[in-house]
């Protein structure tokens, strides 16, 4: 499974429909302080099923609808997708359950996308490949092919000490993680 | 299990001294295992010897020592489950011109097999990119994405 | 005493202000009182709106936005009731080149009336300084001070 | 009250005796990761008086002294002086309780250094113009001339976000220092 595009609208600072194509290799995000790049990588964790709040830098989770500026109006919704490429050997051998939600069909298709929604009112919805399932369904998906702990890929901004200044108990969950 | 710990923690041990040995060019690492006798509880503490100092608790070392230690654990772990994608939110401020080229360089390399995503502010680490994006905000508060090349970044990106 | 803390509340609130919109470039920033009618209890908040985005509370800023106004509070208290001299220890890690800029022309002015010292690894910021010290481990482990010129950063320093 | 030359012997990674003038303007401190540039600001916390180990970034206040290296041994003293230039102005006006311990011609000198020093042994030293005097003499040298709250004028790595993360009650406390 290789992450091809991140699909962004009404997340955070992006009000309007941002595409960013990940190929291979390395991809750098630059800009000036404050910009939104911070952001993309909540955007990430969201779409990937992140419930909690602080972690997404924000008080509550619809913290992360597009709240309006001096120009605009906040938005009613919060929506991201990302595309992966579904590469033949993106599957382990033993049988994940997939339950009945994920058809089997979808370990030949060339392309998964997970969506999440979030609406103004409250209401959520996850996405795969545009068929609504559950956001169980998503963690299998990716718990199946290695993108389900995010422990140690996904380093946010001032946190890179973390490992460092952490209790013995805390580091040994990272080696867990990884066993 | 604990057979699975024990291996795992044996694997990213040694992984974790090779990658402290290019980062500080010499030293020694060691992760030690608080209560070795009881697999399933012990934690896991950080012993570093950075070249020619004395062996010393990560805790004393300094800002910048802190994070190329945690940066090789990080990649250490890294190499042997890797994940299809990892992303790294300014790892490279605290470092000075010398180890923000080595960390580019073994980011280079992890490239090979996961797609690394880098947010940088330091010329050096963009220079080492595949591909940039620039993220502005052109219109006040609201994001925008583009493709960018680093010769534009001055005119670009300046604020 | 209230009154005191009451006048220089107010002042200290005036100047950060004026160092936040320096900063910014624009936008609003407030210092608020918790309690308000408790004077010799209450706690302090900071409300602030850079340029074209909305009023928040400053934790919902990203990394380096949270450097600047912290810095401009700093800066704002420091001119109130100088102190003979000011130490940053890489108060700059986060910014931005344009940021750098601004951060470094504030501490020109500062300098006027108390000494400056900034420990850097960003050359914009070594180019603001009257004179560059830089401290070396030749002998592993044992901490030289030489001085430097600005020309020299990269063979002498570079690790 | 002028900072004019900090010197350092045997404190922290300061084995060899290290001499720094300090001018007017801005002086900035340069050097590769671990090289000792924060060691410098925590030089000169300790000469004013800093008692704290975690403020000082170990776990006993004997961690200041030079702990050796492979190819040396630890220091037997860690030892700071902070050289001030006295200006006429640098006192104010209403009478300090200096003690008797304050010679008062102190304030015609034009120098005033104040020396900290620690033995492996634990004993500690406090000199004033290289006569000995205590810690209380010192602090309240620094106290009357606005060098003795530290809160705004030192800021350490990575606390620069510490007013902005701090609680509301504790910003209240550094504008108290300030009023
Ligand atoms: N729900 C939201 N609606 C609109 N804007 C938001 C929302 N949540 C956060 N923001 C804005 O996003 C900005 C922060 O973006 P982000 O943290 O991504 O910046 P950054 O590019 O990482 O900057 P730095 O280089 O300083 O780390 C803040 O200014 C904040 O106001
Ligand atoms: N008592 C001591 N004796 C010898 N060395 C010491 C002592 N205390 C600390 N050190 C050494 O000082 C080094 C850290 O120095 P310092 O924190 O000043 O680095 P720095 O120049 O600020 O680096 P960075 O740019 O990464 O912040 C550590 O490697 C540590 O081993
Ligand atoms: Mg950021
Ligand atoms: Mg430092």
């Amino acid at each position: 499974m290789k992450l091809r595009r991140i699909h962004i609208v009404g997340f955070k600072s992006f009000r309007n429909e941002v595409d960013i194509e990940i190929a291979d290799g390395v991809t750098g995000i630059v800009g000036p302080n404050g910009c939104g790049k911070s952001n993309i990588v909540d955007a990430i964790k969201w779409a990937m099923g992140d419930m909690s709040p602080t972690s997404l830098r924000g008080d509550s989770l619809s913290d992360v609808i597009f709240k309006g500026t001096e120009a605009y109006r906040a938005s009613g919704m919060a929506e991201v997708t990302l595309t992966f490429e579904n590469e033949a050997d993106s599957w382990p051998e033993e049988e994940i359950d997939w339950g009945e939600s994920i058809p089997r069909e979808y370990r030949d298709m060339a392309e998964i996308s997970i969506t999440r929604r979030l609406h103004r009112s409250g209401e959520s919805e996850y996405l795969m490949n545009n068929v609504e399932c559950r956001l169980r369904d998503i963690r299998n998906l990716l718990a199946g092919t290695g993108l389900g702990k995010q422990g140690y890929s996904i380093i946010e901004q001032g946190q890179v000490g973390f490992i460092v200044n952490a209790k013995p108990s805390e580091r040994r969950l990272l080696i867990e993680e990884a066993s | 299990s604990r057979r699975r710990f024990q291996a795992t923690f044996e694997k990213i041990n040694e992984k974790f001294q090779e990658y402290f040995r290019r980062m500080f060019r010499g030293g020694q690492a060691d992760l030690t295992l608080t209560e070795p006798d009881d697999l399933l509880d012990t934690g896991v503490d950080i012993d570093v010897q950075p070249p020619g100092k004395q062996l010393q608790n990560v805790s004393l070392l300094s800002g910048g020592e802190k994070a190329m230690t945690a940066t090789s654990l990080i990649f250490a772990i890294f190499t042997l489950k890797p994940s299809p994608f990892a992303i790294l939110d300014e790892v490279d401020a605290p470092l000075d011109e010398a180890n923000v080229g080595r960390y580019s360089h073994m980011v280079r390399e992890l490239s090979e097999t996961s797609q690394m995503i880098l947010i940088t502010h330091n010329r050096r680490t963009m220079e080492g990119c595949d591909r940039l994006y620039g993220v502005t905000m052109q219109d006040a508060g609201v994001s925008k994405v583009v493709s960018v090349k680093l010769d534009e970044i001055d005119d670009r990106l300046a604020s």
